[in-house]
């Protein structure tokens, strides 16, 4: 809380001008100093927040913190208690990256992603994985079927009008959960081309008549919004340097 | 190494300056930590320092400081205080597109200083 001289009397006592400018000075280069290491040229503007719910559920399903009831983040490091200093011999970066619709695509199944390389320009996907919520419908079934249906996630190469890819996957749903899809290649294609959107489309075969219902983007249910996790490391991945 | 403590006597140590984002304003976008380590390195590095164990900032630095204990000093330069050891820092924070990152940062926090 920056107090004015004017109004707060012992302010100015403690400190001569000099040393509190010292100061100023100082944790600007230590702001600066962070958003370079981050590579970012300043800090990002958040006008509307992520809904908590979509927060907390994405960073539960990764190991890299335990989320507490108030949303905040334990990172735990290497000797298991919470802080945040982990020894690591490369950067490496995790992406939450949230599932957003286009009002000009009519279609529901349409989604995309704004995923970027974080200002790294030699940042190698080495995973990546779209996370969809499945819920089962209480609607009756044959005696003895299962709820077996096939996903199929189509997504684009960068670029307007340009090719579309299949990943496709069979699952069998037991109760409303999680599933996940890898996406690597699709993501890698992203930030090889500098580009910022991932565009996806997902369709079930068999979801009508199994009585499955996969969770799109929809603000009624925030906590099932479908994510996308991109683990990258930073540096070219054909000249890895080990340090023995 | 030393911590500016004030009873290093001016000699190279490392002085903690801890940050709490929320201070300055950036606790809506780094969801975690909440705060920095933005510790730095300050103080001389006299001659006779050479020879205080654990002062040298690298093997390099151990065997020059032989020659200067033997006055055979190798140039006249005179070493400076620098980080030592510096350790990684996680953080957990919104980019430009809202997605949250979580990022292994190395060589983030100064944890030793010493003359070099």
């Amino acid at each position: 809380q920056t107090v004015s001289r004017e109004t707060c009397a012992s302010c100015g006592l403690g400190q001569p001008d000099e040393s509190r400018q010292m100061n100023v000075d100082f944790l600007e280069a230590v702001k600066r100093h962070i958003l370079s290491r981050l590579q970012m040229k300043e800090r990002p503007n958040i006008t509307h927040p992520i809904p908590k719910a979509a927060m907390v559920t994405a960073l539960r399903k990764l190991h890299s913190g335990k989320v507490r009831e108030d949303g905040r983040v334990e990172i735990p490091n290497l000797d298991g208690h919470a802080s945040y200093t982990n020894e690591v011999e490369e950067e490496t970066s995790e992406i939450i990256s949230f599932a957003e619709t286009d009002e000009l695509l009519s279609s529901k199944t349409s989604l995309f992603f704004a995923i970027s390389n974080e200002g790294n320009q030699n940042l190698h996907v080495s995973q990546a994985n779209l996370w969809l919520y499945f819920k089962l419908l209480p609607v009756p079934l044959e005696k003895g079927s299962r709820r077996k249906v096939t996903v199929k996630v189509y997504y684009q190469e960068p670029g307007v009008g340009s090719k579309w890819h299949l990943v496709e996957k069979r699952v069998e749903l037991k109760r409303n959960g999680w599933h996940t899809f890898p996406l690597t290649d699709a993501v890698q294609l992203v930030f090889g081309e500098g580009e910022r959107r991932q565009n996806l489309d997902v369709r079930c075969e068999g979801c009508e008549g199994a009585g499955v219902l996969p969770a799109l983007v929809s603000p009624a249910d925030d906590a099932h919004r479908p994510f996308l996790v991109v683990r990258a490391r930073a540096g070219d991945a054909k000249h890895r340097i080990r340090k023995r | 190494g030393l911590e500016c403590d004030g009873s290093s006597g001016g000699l190279c140590c490392r002085q903690q300056f801890y940050i709490d984002f929320r201070l300055i304003g950036w606790n809506d976008w780094i969801i975690a930590p909440s705060g920095y380590y933005g510790n730095y390195c300050e103080g001389n590095c006299p001659a006779y320092m050479a020879g205080v164990p654990g002062s040298a900032s690298s093997f390099h630095t151990a065997v020059v400081n032989q020659y200067r204990m033997r006055g055979m000093s190798p140039g006249s330069v005179n070493s400076c205080c620098i980080p030592t050891k510096l350790s990684t820092m996680s953080m957990l924070y919104f980019d430009d597109e809202y997605n949250i990152v979580k990022r292994d940062v190395p060589n983030m926090i100064v944890e030793e200083c010493g003359c070099a």
